[in-house]
């Protein structure tokens, strides 16, 4: 996180707001509960009140502005620029500014979500500056969080309390994960049109040939679908992408979920008593999808549509030396790498053995 | 997913990029104009000072990651101290 020259704060913990204008993209209700939701977003992080008023001027003064409003930042009409605010101050200090060009919403696909915009404004309002940390509130891109389960991730806490001290009620945070951290693992890993997707909680790390690897929300590319992904895998007969969560699947196509999803696994044939899918690569020469159960795997035919038939079979009899419980699988230049915790293990499907060196699973991400 | 730097829109990305670190990158703030168009190591270090900020690759030079980082609606305050 990091605070502006000379740190400026509020010098008391009851702080007075003001919705001074509304959008007529939103209810009236509807924008107040948002902004009022943000507020508490940093309430329960440090030990300040906000009070609402409404027939004299407060504190923080929100209002919805459009293009030049005169205060040395134009916005600059849909897109782009969302929002801004104001440190800590007398007169315009504190205050915040929506761009009334943009499409507000209560919810995260028509449009702008409400409460995520206020909600990062409000810790400007507050003293905050931009965070580098990318899982931040405080970072300066726009991400869509649900606000019905969204939290504030530590660097946003760290950084409030270095302002305004402890809460009596320790909070604590979501840390955004380390690419190169030594304890780096992985929940679900696969390939997309060259690309390569490695899926860790509410995040994913996208990694492009030319540009390295890049740390993103799964919620800025595809805002309905859950956190903790637990499998995925590359369909090179459909050119979309599908991803395990529990007893459910989801196809993807680019940004699309495509319709009638999310359905359930045992559509695919899986007998009921499996609750969830650990690992899944496709073989794009045979068209045969290998499911990882526990210590079993199944095999499902892309072609015919079909779970094979003589499966459930062992992991051992025919992937010797990779373990169960597996975390993640994928297929690379005709070799499959399974990752298990911090190590991923290359197999050689000719020769059916394990070739080493066993590796660290951040390697694949250039660490 | 971002598309690779389409060339044909050199100087629309120049435009984008320069018109991007004068708004955020910029300690003087948005009254001073912008970045002097041949001013271009001003223009390098202001993008790698971003390229730093948003964690990706330092290189200063304009690359399509870069610019789909640029492209994100995002908050209006700047990046640098102002």
């Amino acid at each position: 996180f990091t605070l502006n020259p000379g740190e400026p704060k509020w010098d008391r913990k009851n702080i007075t707001y003001r919705i001074v204008g509304y959008t007529p993209d939103m209810h009236e209700f509807y924008v107040e509960k948002a902004i009022e939701a943000a507020f508490k977003v940093w309430s329960k992080a440090a030990p300040l009140e906000f009070e609402r008023v409404k027939d004299k001027v407060a504190d923080i003064e929100l209002s919805f502005q459009r293009g030049d409003h005169y205060d040395n930042s134009p916005f600059d009409g849909p897109g782009g620029t969302l929002a801004h605010a104001f440190q800590p101050g007398s007169a315009i200090g504190g205050d915040v500014h929506f761009d009334e060009d943009e499409t507000w919403t209560a919810g995260g696909l028509q449009g702008h979500n409400l409460f995520i915009v206020a909600a990062h404004e409000i810790g400007h309002a507050l003293g905050l500056s931009h965070s580098t940390d990318q899982g931040a509130l405080m970072y300066p891109t726009y991400t869509y969080s649900d606000p019905r389960t969204f939290q504030l991730n530590q660097d946003d806490i760290d950084g409030i309390q270095s302002l305004y001290g402890k809460p009596d009620i320790p909070v604590r945070g979501p840390k955004t994960p380390e690419a190169c951290a030594p304890s780096t693992t992985f929940d679900a890993v696969t390939t997309l049109r060259g690309e390569m997707l490695f899926f860790k909680g509410r995040y994913l790390w996208r990694k492009h040939f030319q540009s390295g690897v890049q740390l993103e929300f799964i919620a800025t590319f595809w805002p309905d679908l859950p956190s903790g992904i637990q499998a995925a895998y590359e369909n090179y007969e459909t050119d979309n992408f599908v991803v395990f969560k529990g007893n459910k699947y989801w196809a993807l196509n680019g940004y699309a979920i495509e319709s009638g999803y999310p359905k359930s696994i045992y559509q695919l044939g899986f007998p009921k008593t499996v609750k969830r899918i650990d690992a899944v690569f496709s073989d794009s020469e045979s068209g045969k999808t290998y499911f990882f159960v526990n210590d079993k795997y199944w095999r499902y035919d892309e072609i015919r549509q079909s779970m094979e038939t003589g499966y459930p079979r062992p992991i051992a009899q025919d992937f010797k030396g990779i373990g169960k419980k597996i975390d993640a699988a994928i297929q690379q230049n005709g070799y499959i790498y399974f990752f298990r915790g911090k190590r991923v293990t290359q197999f050689d499907p000719r020769r059916k053995s394990v070739v080493p060196p066993i590796r660290k699973s951040n390697s694949w991400l250039n660490c | 997913f971002a598309a690779l730097l389409d060339r044909g829109n050199e100087d629309e990305n120049t435009r984008l990029v320069k018109s991007y670190l004068s708004k955020f990158y910029s300690p003087e703030g948005e009254a001073v104009a912008t970045i002097n168009m041949d001013d271009d190591v001003a223009v390098t270090e202001k993008l790698k000072k971003m390229q730093k900020f948003h964690g990706l690759r330092v290189t200063g030079k304009i690359d399509a990651e870069t610019i789909a980082m640029m492209k994100r609606d995002r908050c209006g305050v700047p990046d640098v101290e102002q």
